[in-house]
């Protein structure tokens, strides 16, 4: 685990990063980094690069690209990285959503299936269906937070088990079935019919007035 | 609207067929209905065809078509008739799920789309696709009560005027945009971003503990 004077400068470093104007000023050097915290710029290189940031000479470090990197380790990221796996009907039609939308906080990574005819086919707008058999290794490094699971109930066993070695935080549960998880992965069934219901609901009651 | 006899004795049709195991008696007559009744047989004839109900010489009427219906006329059917309008990836994931499960109460009864190359194609286990702009006459016949709206944005409001010629109760809206309906017609708008939210809750409040 990080070392306690590291992970106080790292909350420095972050309030720093959030209080500036990424339109004015996209970048940041490690010496203006080190004039904010009063301390030698060496320093705040050693500590980027222990946190896996890197600068580029003469330009410094993205400000945004930074800001994310040191929130996902401090924990308290806004970013939540998805994968969807299962690209078929609802798989595609879930991936049209997130493209559609503007939430910056939720993001798609990477999509996944098991028929060979759609591995390595292009989806949505920057997409290639990968391999579910990969998932464990690009979890780790797309930092895949969460799983739309998409696939059909007799599956769905299957691959949970092969997501949960992505050491991922949670599964989004669409498919008709109970899946089973260990302690600290997190399960929410997604199931239509709840709207549905309170559809009907509001029809009844008003239909009895 | 209906008369006041004949509603009363509505009810009392629907109370005796409720109590008809179908299993053993599939059909009864307008004579069996009239007995129960105390009344004279050419009225349960002229009520039932009123209903929109018409016997089978030497047979009578099905128990279980005729509940229906009188539920449905009575407006405490437990029967809900669906459309899904927009048969793309979503539309078909949703017409799956319904044929996936078992719940008699939601029944979806036709789906539509406006492209060429999808109307008259066969869907799921037993649909054809049929065009959008005959559907004001399909929801009178079918007893269309609620339609899933699966377009793309732009096109939600233009299938929302169609759809409400045909006197349904509700719309289940899938599409990322805001629909005007009529005071009569009531509307949900489903959102899988209400599931990720809690999911997202639910890791968080975790991680702070
Ligand atoms: N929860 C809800 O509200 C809701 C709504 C709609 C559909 N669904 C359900 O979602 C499921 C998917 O529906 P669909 O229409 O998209 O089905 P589909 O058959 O079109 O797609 C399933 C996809 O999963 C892939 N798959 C199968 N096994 C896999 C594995 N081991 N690893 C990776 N990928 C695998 C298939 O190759 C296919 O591409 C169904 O069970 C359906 O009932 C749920
Ligand atoms: N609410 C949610 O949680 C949620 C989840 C997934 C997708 N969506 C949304 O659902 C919508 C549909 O997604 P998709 O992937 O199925 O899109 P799609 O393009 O695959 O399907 C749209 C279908 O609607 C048909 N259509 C278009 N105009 C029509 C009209 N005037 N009348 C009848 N049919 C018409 C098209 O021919 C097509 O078949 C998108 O807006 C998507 O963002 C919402």
């Amino acid at each position: 685990s990080i070392p306690k004077p590291t992970v106080r400068r790292l909350l420095l470093y972050l309030r720093c990063l959030k209080s500036i104007d990424i339109n004015r000023r996209p970048t940041i050097s490690s010496k203006e980094l080190a004039n904010v915290l009063g301390i030698n710029p060496n320093q705040v290189r050693k500590d980027l690069s222990y946190f896996g940031q890197f600068g580029k000479r003469g330009v410094g470090y993205s400000v945004v690209k930074l800001r994310e990197s040191l929130e996902r380790i401090a924990g308290i990221s806004n970013i939540w990285n998805m994968a969807i796996v299962g690209m078929g009907n609802l798989g595609k039609a879930i991936l049209n959503y997130y493209e559609g939308t503007e939430e910056p906080s939720l993001k798609v990574v990477a999509v996944f299936d098991k028929d060979r005819r759609k591995i390595g086919k292009r989806v949505g707008k920057r997409f290639k269906i990968r391999d579910i058999k990969h998932f464990p290794s690009a979890a780790r490094r797309l930092n895949i937070d969460i799983v739309l699971l998409t696939v059909p109930p007799d599956a769905a066993q299957d691959v949970v088990d092969v997501v949960i070695k992505g050491k991922i935080k949670g599964i989004l549960n669409f498919s008709t079935t109970h899946i089973k998880v260990p302690k600290d992965v997190f399960v929410e069934d997604a199931d239509i019919n709840i709207f549905l219901r309170v559809l009907i609901f509001s029809i009844i009651r008003q239909e009895q007035c």
